[in-house]
């Protein structure tokens, strides 16, 4: 789940389709990779101080993937991340083939689960390099904004040199619509200038020349925002309201790509 | 104007609040030094490609200030930044003081300006540290939802860091806020919170104890949006519009604060 740009959504799509997924029957894992730590708030648990998280996973070699693991609902597990993650970002540069530590720790629990969610920080760092090492396909939640289409450009460059570097499967396969106020032209303006984007790309080369805008945009929904201050997803807080029916809808569409569960 | 969360409106808010002030009668210098350059956008300028900016400002000992600004309206001036500030973060911890460039590099031109107002990026690293250095006034854009107030605390440290190494006089004086959903109950609970916390701090000795909520919020308007893809400001673009009118009654309240023009 990628976006250098801050506030896009990214943690709310992460723990809500994350919960949706689960909720349809796969086993899937969560990784919080932002030292911000909002996952955990929205999945109501928190890790105590000695706990392991995702920073101990990157920077400690003796810690292990199933050391960090906790089970938040049926089917959904998270590593979660603490504020000294931040610290990761410039710890990380004096290791070697730092990039590659989050595949390599997490290669033995793989077969474990269905689907791995991981939500990035909002930088194109050494945290989301090392999700961008391990994943398949990369999620860009966005708003339907004049300024957000800027950053996606810079985005995909740094995809097309992970692809060239540690990565070579990497697709780019969704770009998923958050906080969306279909009434408005400014977001019908933007949605027809990202397809136009995507389609003029489809017979070349490169690791987005398969993106699509995900169905149906998420919309503006303030219980969206109330959920985490309860600790909980949508589907604990408001499972009929606007925003569980469409992360519901998105995530049905992802189970009918990947062709599972 | 200062939050290392992003998409809180800083951007928005240095350029409508600096428009504002300006048409007021203030000189205003508006001062960008997050690497995505939105300012910009919002001003309908570009540097040219040897046009300085605040990166030569920051990392060109000869730059000096008045080659990098830029008149964007009547009594508006701009220094603009551009995608390589985001090397300044790692190159300018190799030079000593590295916290105080801009404020010595700006101090020839202060007396040409009544106000200058600092864009800041979503980070606490050294652009922003840069901009604490030489404010004398902090305003804190942010969203009124749960999620934002996590991030309050952590500012607040960082202000007081700097209050105790390179700027004894910082103060933060307003919370400012941005894409306000007045009719929910999340947004009225979380500015009960945040009036609380500053309430409940009035007698220390913190360079917050004087900080109030601005008035009134900046309600969301997706004309605010739309203004930046054709280069304008919300005065420029749809001056009757809410998204003008709460700008304008924010930079009334600040000018009342500050006993000018
Ligand atoms: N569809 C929506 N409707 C209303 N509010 C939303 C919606 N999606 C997210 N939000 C709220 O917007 C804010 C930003 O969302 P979120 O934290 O998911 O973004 P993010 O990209 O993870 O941010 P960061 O870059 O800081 O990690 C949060 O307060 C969240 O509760
Ligand atoms: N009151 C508002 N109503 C509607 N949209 C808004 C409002 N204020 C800002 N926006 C939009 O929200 C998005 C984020 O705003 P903005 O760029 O000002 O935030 P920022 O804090 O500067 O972000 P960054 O941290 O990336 O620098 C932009 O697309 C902007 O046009
Ligand atoms: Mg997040
Ligand atoms: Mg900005």
């Amino acid at each position: 789940m990628l976006n250098q740009k801050g506030g896009v959504g990214k943690t709310t799509s992460t723990a809500n389709l994350g919960a949706a997924l689960a909720d349809s029957g796969c086993r899937v894992l969560l990784i919080d990779l932002d030292p911000q730590g909002h996952l955990t708030l929205h999945l109501g648990l928190a890790p105590g101080p000695d706990d392991p998280t995702a920073y101990d996973l990157l920077l400690d070699p003796q810690c292990q993937a199933r050391d960090t693991i906790m089970k938040a609902r049926d089917r959904l597990d998270a590593i979660f991340s603490e504020v000294d993650l931040a610290i990761a970002e410039s710890e990380l540069p004096a290791v070697q083939d730092r990039q590659r530590i989050l595949q390599r720790k997490t290669e033995s629990i793989r077969d474990q689960y269905d689907v791995i969610i991981i939500d990035c920080p909002p930088s194109l760092g050494q945290l989301t390099l090392n999700a961008l090492a391990m994943a398949d396909e990369v999620i860009v939640p966005m708003q339907a904004h004049f300024l957000a289409l800027q950053g996606v450009g810079r985005l995909l460059e740094t995809v097309e040199l992970i692809t060239q570097s540690v990565n070579a499967q990497l697709r780019v396969t969704g770009i998923l619509l958050c906080m969306y106020e279909s009434q408005t032209t400014l977001a019908r303006e933007v949605v027809t200038d990202i397809n136009e984007y995507f389609e003029a790309v489809r017979d070349q080369a490169v690791p987005w020349n398969q993106c699509h805008v995900l169905q149906p945009p998420i919309r503006r929904n303030i219980k969206l925002a109330e959920a985490p201050s309860f600790g909980q997803t949508i589907f604990d807080y408001a499972p009929q309201c606007n925003g569980a029916r469409d992360y519901r809808a998105v995530a049905d569409q992802l189970l009918k790509a990947w062709g599972g569960p």
